[in-house]
């Protein structure tokens, strides 16, 4: 039978910074085709296809629609695969190959993690689960 | 068939989301 998509409102401007990407304006409805844990959201508007931020998305059946994973304070051990400089005050400064834990796997692809007694946002496309090797 | 997704992490959500989940 045919694929039912979720619809998604734009709730701000996106404008594409290459060429995979789909530029959308608020208020568009896109459908989702595919959601990518590392926050890209694979979507369709019109006649067009490309990747949109989750962060930019919001269900059109209302926010209370949550598929947000609970935190987990334990912490769940990654490593980072890539040096990653903060540019908002909330979000951590690491380098490739160090260890962290990740507290709460946000949709949007930036995570919480901890790393010693600092905690803050990371993004998940530079996050390797320990013990596993890259895809 | 689908494409990759950007090589660079998606944007922080836009700052007046931000500001609403505070």
């Amino acid at each position: 039978g045919p694929i039912i998509l979720q619809s998604y409102r734009v709730i701000a401007d996106f404008e594409k910074n290459s060429k995979s990407e789909l530029a959308a304006k608020n208020g568009d409805v896109v459908e989702v085709v595919e959601k990518s844990e590392n926050g890209w959201w694979f979507c369709q508007l019109r006649n067009k296809r490309g990747w949109m931020p989750a962060a930019y998305l919001e269900p059109l059946d209302g926010p209370d629609e949550s598929e947000e994973q609970d935190p987990n304070y334990e912490g769940d051990l990654h490593i980072t695969t890539k040096d990653y400089t903060g540019e908002l005050d909330d979000e951590l400064n690491l380098k490739e190959g160090e260890n962290v834990e990740v507290i709460h796997k946000l949709l949007d692809g930036w995570w919480v993690v901890r790393k010693g007694s600092i905690t803050g946002y990371f993004p998940a496309m530079y996050l390797q689960k320990s013990g596993e090797t890259a895809p | 068939t689908i494409k990759r997704p950007p090589e660079n992490p998606p944007p922080r959500p836009p700052a007046e989301v931000r500001r609403k989940q505070v």
